[in-house]
């Protein structure tokens, strides 16, 4: 042990294991996290090559390999819990993503979330056992944040009860999805639907793009990597472009939405239904703030208390680079904003929860809220995040540029997260919308409730207007 | 229009209030702005898109007020005395710095004055001195294996530059002592020469 951070250690005011506790939600959850991050560390099996040392290619197959390894290492450890799932695959992962993200990410809780009883029967246990390994095709190259606005069409051929999907232009073309290129044999491919004339908007369809057994891609698919990017090294991003393919009336995920056999039409009891994966998947994106700040700082702060510079009193040792105020003032702030978004991403993911637990039940009228607070929360702690972590790198001086640091790839894993799942600055105006509609509530005297409800209180310090 | 309220910047619920104050504030501003922009005979898109700064401003205000009251409602949740003063200090610190780094947005909105954030400035600083002590802990609770940081820097025994060098030793490059290029375009350029 580096004597410094021993002392570091020995100074401390509290007992860092009860802060672990709380941060953790418990003892008992820290013992069994614990245990599931021991069961990886004393894994031979999993451990590989400095992936830094590998190229593009070796890298994809290194974490494909990890993947099918993880996904029967669960199994064999008999690990059924969500949670203790993400602790297992976070310590396999370090802080880099896998080729099945989206697999287990986004496709399974889409056909979760949006397919009817039958479907699931039909869908879910094929995916549960990699039969069917699928992603989320949503983002097109010309169209992201703003999905109204996706070209990729499905239309429905009542004389045949399939739906034809096509990507009409290069813009259409499907861009960016995890897992899309080379992993996937299914996506979920979101379409501007088109029945009986009449364009209804966008829905989810499952759609097989390579065929089981061969892995060849299907007739009318065109599928491929869209090549390296400024991260996500191990990851296959993919482009697909669908030429008239056809797929049965039943591939289009209908719990909310339905298509007749005829091509009569049946709307959702929401038109935000649709986007329910994205709010779990913002929410989410709170808490994963937190984490990629709080690892980044770890690093900074632990670095800053080893590493000795320049002179504080003419003639005296070399201080520790974390007595000098400057450094304190780059990494304090950053340390206490961790902290802040752990509590709450902690909040978001037990908001969701319950939230979603109540439209379950039919009640939508706090959707709304979730869907701003979800779309806020994810602009504002990625944008902070992101700027904390490239902070933390440089705040490591010369070493903060060495992969060895770790700190790149904390940062190129996670800034991502600033244009996915809705560009942050599209987010922060989704937000706006929500807080213009409950000002404008207040206004009329209406009672809020939820975080916007001090609207409420504060009109009275506020001289209303017409907006 | 609004009462200046008195900020004690020492206590944290009062620094909640200044940022749910903030937050108003900055939505009554957009709403103004946009009314504005209304009546300039633009429709309600272009009058949206020219207050689209405004209303940027506004959310990144709700969602920071939000973080603040979150962070000040875990405080009433901790039992264990010693980790509640160090929680406190860091949502003070976290509430403070905010302030700090949006003084102008307070100072508009007469939620504080001249004086508080110079109090404000000088507090940030003596709370760095405050956490100093508890900084290497406060990054230990996140108990992040080795593994999971990958991190030569920040390895929980802190012995950073011997494997720094270790790793760097296996880098590809160092397979051979000598690069195959040496011989296929350094070699025959030197005996060129």
């Amino acid at each position: 042990m580096n004597p410094e951070l021993r002392k570091e250690r020995e100074s401390a005011s509290f007992l860092t294991e009860g802060l672990t506790h709380i941060l953790d939600g418990g003892a008992e959850k820290t013992r069994r996290r614990r245990e599931i991050e021991a069961l990886v560390l004393n894994d031979p099996e999993l451990q590989h090559e400095d992936l830094n040392f590998l190229s593009r290619s070796e890298r994809y197959d290194v974490a494909v390999k990890k993947s099918a390894l993880m996904v029967r290492k669960i199994r064999e450890h008999a690990i059924s819990n969500p949670e203790e799932i993400m602790w297992f695959k976070r310590i396999c992962l370090e802080s880099r993503v896998e080729p099945l993200n989206l697999h287990f990410g986004m496709f399974i809780p889409t056909l979760e979330n949006q397919c009817t009883s039958e479907q699931k029967e039909k869908w879910l246990h094929p995916c549960y056992t990699q039969q069917i390994i699928g992603t989320y095709a949503q983002t097109e190259l010309g169209h992201g944040s703003f999905i109204r606005g996706l070209e990729t069409t499905a239309t429905y051929d009542p004389s045949t009860q399939e739906f034809v999907l096509n990507s009409p232009t290069v813009t259409s073309i499907k861009w960016w999805p995890g897992g899309l290129g080379k992993t996937s044999n299914h996506a979920i491919v979101l379409a501007q639907l088109y029945t009986q004339g009449q364009c209804k908007g966008l829905h989810a369809f499952i759609v097989p793009i390579r065929r089981m057994g061969t892995h060849e891609p299907l007739p009318g698919v065109v599928v491929g990597d869209i090549g390296p990017k400024f991260g996500y090294d191990e990851v296959d991003n993919g482009y697909l472009k669908l030429e008239n393919v056809r797929v049965p009336r039943e591939n289009m995920l209908m719990r909310y939405a339905k298509v007749m056999p005829d091509g009569t039409y049946m709307k959702p009891p929401s038109d935000k239904l649709t986007y329910g994966t994205m709010v779990f998947i913002r929410s989410m994106i709170v808490g994963d703030s937190a984490r990629a700040l709080s690892q980044a700082c770890t690093i900074a702060i632990r670095y800053s208390a080893v590493r000795h510079q320049s002179e504080l009193k003419p003639g005296d040792p070399e201080p520790q680079i974390l007595d000098y105020q400057t450094q304190q003032y780059k990494l304090f702030p950053l340390l206490v904003t961790a902290y802040a978004f752990r509590f709450v991403g902690n909040f978001m993911r037990e908001t969701y929860h319950r939230i979603t637990g109540d439209m379950n039940d039919g009640d939508y009228s706090q959707l709304p809220e979730l869907h701003a607070l979800s779309a806020g929360l994810k602009a504002f702690t990625s944008w902070v995040a992101s700027a904390g972590i490239e902070e933390c790198r440089m705040a490591c001086g010369g070493h903060g540029y060495s992969r060895s640091s770790g700190l790149p790839d904390i940062y190129v894993t996670f800034s991502p997260s600033c244009t996915y799942e809705g560009e942050n600055t599209v987010m922060m105006l989704q937000t706006a919308r929500y807080l213009f509609k409950s000002y404008t509530q207040a206004k009329s005297g209406q009672k809020l409730v939820g975080t916007v409800s001090y609207l409420n209180d504060l009109c009275s310090h506020i001289q209303p207007q017409q907006v | 229009a609004s009462q200046p309220m008195v900020v004690d910047i020492n206590d944290i619920s009062s620094l909640v209030e200044a940022y749910q104050l903030r937050a108003a504030n900055l939505v009554e501003a957009a709403a103004r702005n946009y009314r504005m922009e209304l009546g300039r005979r633009k429709n309600k898109e272009e009058a949206w898109n020219s207050t689209s700064i405004d209303l940027v401003r506004a959310s990144g205000a709700h969602c920071h007020y939000v973080v603040v009251k979150l962070f000040a409602a875990k405080l009433s949740e901790i039992t264990d005395t010693a980790i509640h003063d160090v929680l406190s200090t860091l949502c003070l610190m976290y509430a403070l710095y905010g302030i700090s780094k949006n003084s102008g947005d307070f100072l508009h909105a007469g939620i504080l004055n001249d004086l508080q954030i110079s109090h404000v400035h000088q507090r940030v600083k003596e709370l760095l001195a405050m956490i100093r002590p508890n900084a290497v802990a406060l990054v230990d609770a996140f108990d992040y294996p080795d593994a999971v940081l990958a991190s030569v820097l920040g390895r929980y025994d802190g012995n950073v530059y011997e494997h720094m060098f270790e790793w760097a030793k296996r880098s590809p490059l160092n397979k051979t002592e000598v690069h195959q290029s040496f011989y296929k375009y350094l070699k025959p350029l030197q005996s060129k020469l």
